[in-house]
């Protein structure tokens, strides 16, 4: 099946929110992104794994224009929600790879995460889905990332 | 900026696969997805949060006809890469909102969110870009929150 990858999007101008702790029940999710939706906030990127114990994390990134209006947000939806903490780092960034297929083909995740190992970028957060494939890294590393993985992928496409 | 909602997609028939306690280093995404890959196994969902302690998870989401030839994968990359434990929940379902301007519109992640929540839908993992919200939640619980999707959205887009 054709693995069409339509671009390499990346930004640099973006930081990362923390909720952890938060409980693990209908409506959580719900009460967090609509309270930053509702200041009119754009959120990047969400990634949430599995719950333990109850309790679960839930991690986002917002452009860094947009810090100053989410934070008291974040901090009152701890409140509200009874969470633990939450967690601020701005020196990250973002890339995604867009594609078709992408879940259709068994090798391209792989190829993208072998790129950037090869690069010696670490891989901090992942979000993919079939269209999708989405890492948060360090500031630092995201040019030399983007620059290997246009190498890389230019290739594989052929000329 | 007007969100363009193109569609909800849904699978029931997938299954949940984490490597628990992965090292946090450049290579090991690569290893585990290269591996899953090069069995030509598509990979529906990947979600990774922040690590802790130089130790991280790694979930992803495989169709439930690959999960015999993915288990023997994952388990030779957990002792490959020292990994704590495995996971794997066949027991779930994955969700996709996807359009455009999804990141660029503040509300449409809580919107989503929102509509799970009164549908009494618990969101066990979150996987988003400016494309795509993608949800795992039980198996059981996919059809109702997939109806509820579109109720609710289409309500929004209008006639
Ligand atoms: C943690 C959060 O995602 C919760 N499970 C919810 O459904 O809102
Ligand atoms: C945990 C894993 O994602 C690792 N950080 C990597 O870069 O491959």
């Amino acid at each position: 099946e054709q693995v069409v990858i339509r671009g390499i999007a990346h930004d640099p101008d973006v930081a990362k929110i923390a909720l952890l702790g938060v409980p693990d029940r209908p409506g959580v999710a719900s009460e967090i992104f609509q309270a930053v939706g509702g200041r009119g906030v754009n959120v990047r990127m969400i990634v949430q794994a599995s719950a333990e114990g109850g309790k679960n994390d839930v991690t986002f990134a917002v452009g860094t224009h947009d810090v100053k209006i989410v934070l008291p947000v974040v901090e009152a939806a701890r409140a509200t929600l009874g969470a633990r903490a939450f967690l601020y780092d701005p020196d990250v960034a973002i890339l995604s790879v867009v594609g078709e297929g992408l879940a259709t083909s068994a090798g391209t995740a792989g190829t993208v995460f072998r790129v950037l190992a090869e690069a010696d970028v670490n891989i901090e957060l992942i979000s993919t889905s079939s269209i999708t494939i989405t890492c948060m890294v360090r500031q630092s590393d995201v040019e030399r990332a983007v620059r290997a993985l246009h190498q890389a992928l230019q290739l594989e496409q052929g000329p």
